[in-house]
């Protein structure tokens, strides 16, 4: 599999402009 | 981060800092194997979402690559996380401070198969920074030095954008080392005794990266035997560091 596809959250919460928090 | 002086540096990595975070969820007595990791892994998946915002916070982190980004989180994340209890626990001798309603002596850890050799290794370590006597501004930078020096002999860059983000990743380093070297000048030692504290710190380091060695070995075995079920970001986490070593 890619890089993205293993790596989904770590990837979404790196380029989430949004300030990341705790679920 | 060119632009920034070591000590503006400094202010800017205390700002990173990610908040005091509490479990909420009350560890009951008598412990089990599987109660302690459950409480341990919650903890850890609940950090990692505050470890990549604070990473996000650190001047230049984000003008690397996505690629140099992943790979950086991936490899440090435990040492992250324990170079942070070891900062928690300073303060209290023989006790491991994972949170404020979290507080384990090494007989705890007990009920874990494996743990308490990792507890031990820690509570070491944790004895040396208080025998050193570990100021915040460098524990601030030691950690952001273990963020951007993690990938340094694994991964060798090829294309041209990989080559561009390595050379802004080694001008980082070097800002965030003399940021430390500033953080260590301003204790009033003379220029012999900072080198020797320099030298002191970043040897720690690297038994702070055998003890994350060891954990991620800890970890892993707990998965394989269904001790405790992972969260996603922790498993993903866990997953890249052993596809790495493997």
């Amino acid at each position: 599999s890619s890089l993205t596809e293993r790596h989904k959250i770590l990837h979404r919460l790196l380029q989430d402009s949004s300030p990341t928090e705790p679920s | 981060t060119l632009a920034l002086t070591p000590e503006q540096l400094v202010t800017c990595i205390m700002e990173a800092e990610p908040p005091e975070i509490y479990l909420m969820k009350d560890l009951k007595k008598p412990f089990t194997e599987s109660s302690v990791m459950m409480s341990l892994t919650n903890l850890a998946d609940k950090e990692l979402v505050l470890m990549i915002s604070w990473a996000k916070k650190i001047p230049g982190f984000v003008e690397l690559s996505l690629s140099d980004q992943v790979h950086l989180l991936e490899c440090c994340w435990l040492e992250v996380l324990m170079l942070g209890l070891v900062w928690r626990s300073v303060d209290h001798p023989g006790k491991l401070i994972f949170t404020p309603d979290l507080k384990l002596n090494r007989d705890e850890g007990s009920c874990v198969e494996g743990i308490m050799e990792i507890f031990d290794m820690l509570l070491a370590a944790t004895a040396r920074f208080r025998e050193l006597k570990l100021q915040r501004e460098e524990y601030v930078c030691l950690k952001a030095l273990i963020l951007l020096n993690s990938n340094m002999c694994v991964s060798s860059p090829e294309s041209p954008e990989e080559l561009e983000s390595r050379a802004k990743l080694l001008r980082l380093l070097d800002a965030v080392t003399d940021a430390l070297v500033w953080a260590i000048s301003r204790k009033g030692l003379t220029f012999q005794q900072q080198s020797t504290r320099l030298a002191h710190l970043l040897m720690l380091l690297s038994h702070i990266r055998h003890v994350s060695n060891k954990g991620i070995e800890h970890l892993s075995n707990m998965k394989m035997k269904n001790v405790v079920p992972l969260y996603d970001l922790l498993l993903e986490m866990l997953d890249a560091n052993t596809t790495h070593s493997s």
